[in-house]
């Protein structure tokens, strides 16, 4: 593994997303992990729609039956591969703009621009992460985001932080070694996480999360995705 | 019941005592970085009570996670129920365990050594 790595500088992140006031940060999640899967089976990196999948995906999960993706309130990226898979693939953003609301399903099966052939998850062992992260392209990642609110900078790496209540769906997109800590307490190794919060937020709408201790439980919901190319 | 009358279930008021201090400038001031719009007086005053409740716990978080910096951000007008209504939205992450939906377990392991 190369001690640090950044999906951004080999072009296989698309600029960060607004969600707006709009729980559809699954959907993001979601798209940004297909966008990287397509650009490295094509060489092509296409911007995915979002509201495709906050419209038309109501797909449960096979074992949990309460876990439904429901639009602005909620979803998971698992079953938005499942919807993905079945419906026959996804628009563009330019065909099917975002808007952060729910709206009626348009999806034209004949705009899909990228096709969904397979998902699986990730284990739990970061070095596999950023392995899978390495060999497979940026993954879709759930975490706790309960320091997220008053991030502004920096390597976050707290003390205590709920590895079991994973609530936001973000991007991870690679890692670095020594990370920038303001108050010097030291280097450590970090991921980097696109967000779906602007660039208003965070550092520049990426999230630096600190790597090797399962932060906020970032190692439990790690998901790739296959593309099907033609 | 007299049904003209509307009684203030809320703590608004308890938030009076912010106007005019050190705390409604940084207000100020987040307002109008990030154009921040309120209908009503009353509006404006409690999402400067919230402002001020979410200082001190930027002021938390950043005693929990010394590595980071933490304080104000655009989401600093919001109740942390708001914030996690409105901004987050994964569902069914409760348990720590991974949801499959029909895929068979997990990817198999790679070599990382070396």
């Amino acid at each position: 593994l190369p001690e640090s790595f950044d999906w951004r500088e080999k072009g296989a992140v698309t600029e960060v997303k607004i969600q707006g006031t709009c729980g559809s940060c699954w959907a993001f999640s979601t798209t940004g992990t297909i966008e990287g899967a397509n650009y490295i089976a094509t060489g092509k990196l296409l911007n995915l729609s979002e509201q495709q999948l906050v419209d038309c995906d109501h797909t449960c999960d096979a074992k949990d039956k309460t876990a439904c993706n429901n639009g602005c309130s909620g979803g998971l990226m698992t079953n938005a591969y499942k919807y993905l898979i079945d419906a026959g693939g996804i628009e563009e953003e330019d065909s099917y703009p975002y808007t952060g609301k729910r709206g009626d399903c348009k999806f034209n099966p004949e705009k899909a621009a990228v096709k969904v052939v397979n998902f699986t998850n990730v284990p739990i062992d970061e070095k596999q992460i950023a392995a899978h992260l390495v060999h497979h392209g940026p993954l879709a990642v759930g975490l706790n985001a309960v320091f997220m609110q008053t991030y502004i900078g920096g390597v976050s790496c707290p003390l205590i932080c709920g590895k079991r209540w994973v609530n936001h769906g973000v991007l991870l997109v690679g890692y670095g070694s020594k990370g920038f800590s303001i108050l010097r307490l030291g280097n450590q190794p970090y991921w980097i996480i696109k967000n779906s919060w602007g660039q208003r937020w965070g550092e520049h709408g990426y999230y630096h999360l600190c790597r090797g201790r399962g932060m906020c439980g970032m190692n439990t919901m790690v998901s790739a995705v296959m593309t099907q190319t033609s | 019941q007299d049904p003209e009358i509307i009684l203030q279930v809320t703590d608004n008021h308890g938030h009076h005592h912010l106007l005019g201090t050190h705390t409604e400038r940084h207000f100020r001031s987040f307002v109008r970085d990030y154009g921040k719009e309120y209908p009503t007086r009353e509006e404006y005053v409690r999402r400067l009570g919230i402002f001020a409740e979410n200082l001190v716990r930027a002021a938390e978080h950043q005693a929990l996670d010394p590595t980071a910096v933490h304080g104000i951000t655009p989401f600093s007008d919001l109740s942390a129920e708001e914030f996690e209504a409105m901004y987050l939205g994964v569902r069914g992450g409760g348990g720590g365990a991974q949801l499959a939906n029909g895929v068979r377990g997990t990817a198999e392991e790679m070599e990382v050594e070396g």
